[in-house]
């Protein structure tokens, strides 16, 4: 990486859409922007505000060829892309985009969210890189836009400007990696994803696959920087999105990008003042229902007409029988609710209304004896289901094996 | 299926003098009198940017520098400025 000093002296710094290409909704770039800022304020302690008016630290147009008092120029179709300049006074920060490409949010043509990345990190005083791994690398790389473009040369570049994040606390706190396999394993939030399941614990995220034998674990921030850490709730709606919440905010994600104008307040789908956050959700997806869990109380909210069923909020204890207090996390698969609450799993049936089974929570990873492991696992459906019965069929072998040399010994001895 | 690309060096030419000055302040001179200076100095900035890539350095306009050349990029320039 290459860079300037000293960069900004602020890191509170402001940008402006001047204008907007036609070739994208405003909505759409608006989202590109944000997230092409954002891919730099998740590593430094910068932080961008929009305005609309005036003169911003980072003014971003649409230009073409020979442009208003620009020392650079654009070229037309292909060749130069965009330009942005180092930060300063007057043309310091702004940013540039050639208006004759084809700018699109996906794929098809040039994504402007990679390439407005690349200009704000110039914007913010890296120069280009020779490595061809990292976002400033100066040619034109289509990558999957959802996933976080930064190599690890980018965020050392960015960093030896602006240093790292602010530590949270002043005391320092070791960051914990939670083991998969640790038999006291619990779980922030759970939901599905198409056809994968994923288990939220602190900064990370466990994804298992219904059809293939595999457990990934990865930062949340790798695939939704923007999210924070420590989720409380999450689930998928009926419309292929996650809702995820964390205090009295939601997020929604739409496959690996969280959407726009969000978060949100929790009140906005019906919550009454007083509910802090929430602890647990779960769609029933056969009747597009989903069930919100606060404390000792649940909520029905209708996915259908978008609001709270009336006659909520009731006991958990007497509308899941069985699963009593609080609940940390659930999801639904094949039609059955897995409650989490500590170390503990309930399967239930919801048609009913009791729990089938009682299992550890870490029964989703395939993990082998000793349950401390955190790596040695792997995942096929069955395997997982037929798991803990298993163990406690074996377990129980052994008692009983145990049981009767106690009894004989006893009686030989008399 | 994009026509294949036209690797006559004489006729890329002006498209690598082209994007060296653009990127790396080539600045050839116009007089016939100085044709070796400036063969001397396009060669010097070609093995500039063949070594910024990663490119085998050869001061020629091979396939893999013109490829370069030809894939859309920023507009900043890599050196000086």
């Amino acid at each position: 990486y290459g860079y300037t000093l000293p960069g900004w002296r602020r890191h509170n710094l402001t940008y402006r859409i001047v204008n907007y290409t036609p070739d994208m909704s405003r909505a759409d770039v608006d989202e590109a922007i944000r997230n092409g800022l954002e891919v730099w304020s998740t590593v430094t302690p910068l932080t961008f505000t929009k305005t609309s008016r005036g003169i911003a630290d980072i003014m971003i147009a649409f230009r073409t060829r020979v442009h208003g008092r620009c020392p650079r120029y654009f070229d037309g179709p292909l060749g130069v892309l965009g330009h942005a300049f180092p930060p300063g006074l007057g043309l310091g920060g702004d940013t540039h985009f050639d208006e004759d490409e084809n700018w699109t949010k996906d794929g098809a043509g040039f994504n402007l969210f990679l390439v407005a990345a690349h200009e704000f990190g110039h914007a913010l005083g890296l120069s280009h890189s020779n490595d061809q791994t990292a976002l400033m690398f100066p040619n034109y790389v289509s990558l999957d836009p959802n996933k976080y473009p930064l190599s690890q040369d980018d965020i050392n570049g960015i960093q030896s400007i602006y240093g790292s994040l602010p530590k949270a606390s002043a005391k320092p706190k070791e960051p914990t990696v939670p083991h998969a396999c640790d038999p006291d394993l619990t779980f922030d939030a759970i939901t599905t994803l198409r056809r994968e399941v994923m288990f939220f614990k602190g900064r990370h995220v466990w994804r298992i696959y219904y059809d293939i034998t595999d457990v990934e674990f990865e930062l949340i921030s790798s695939f939704w920087p923007s999210l924070p850490m420590d989720i409380q709730a999450a689930y998928e709606n009926p419309k292929d999105k996650i809702l995820v919440f964390k205090d009295d905010n939601f997020w929604m994600i739409r496959g690996y990008a969280v959407l726009p104008d969000y978060p949100k307040p929790i009140h906005t789908l019906g919550f009454p003042r007083h509910v802090k956050k929430i602890d647990a959700a779960v769609c029933d997806h056969s009747i597009r229902k989903t069930y919100f869990f606060v404390g000792i109380w649940c909520w029905r909210f209708d996915e259908v007409t978008q609001t709270m069923d009336k006659g909520y909020p009731r006991r958990v204890v007497k509308y899941f029988p069985g699963i009593g207090l609080r609940v940390d996390a659930a999801f639904q698969h094949k039609g059955f609710f897995y409650f989490f609450r500590g170390s503990k799993q309930f399967e239930y049936d919801p048609k009913a209304r009791n729990i089938t089974r009682m299992m550890k929570t870490n029964t989703w990873f395939q993990c082998k004896e000793p349950l401390n492991s955190s790596s040695d696992f792997s995942v096929s459906e069955e395997e997982v289901h037929s798991g803990g019965v298993a163990m406690f069929y074996h377990k129980n072998v052994n008692l009983l094996i145990f049981s009767i040399v106690h009894v004989l010994k006893i009686t030989y001895s008399y | 299926f994009p026509t294949a690309r036209n690797m006559d060096p004489e006729e890329n030419m002006p498209l690598a003098q082209a994007y060296l000055s653009q990127f790396y302040s080539l600045e050839i001179e116009g007089s016939h009198l100085v044709q070796s200076k400036n063969r001397s100095l396009l060669d010097s900035k070609m093995r500039e940017m063949q070594a910024f890539f990663g490119l085998t350095v050869t001061g020629q306009l091979d396939s893999n520098t013109l490829a370069i050349m030809t894939t859309p990029r920023c507009g900043v320039p890599d050196v000086g400025q």
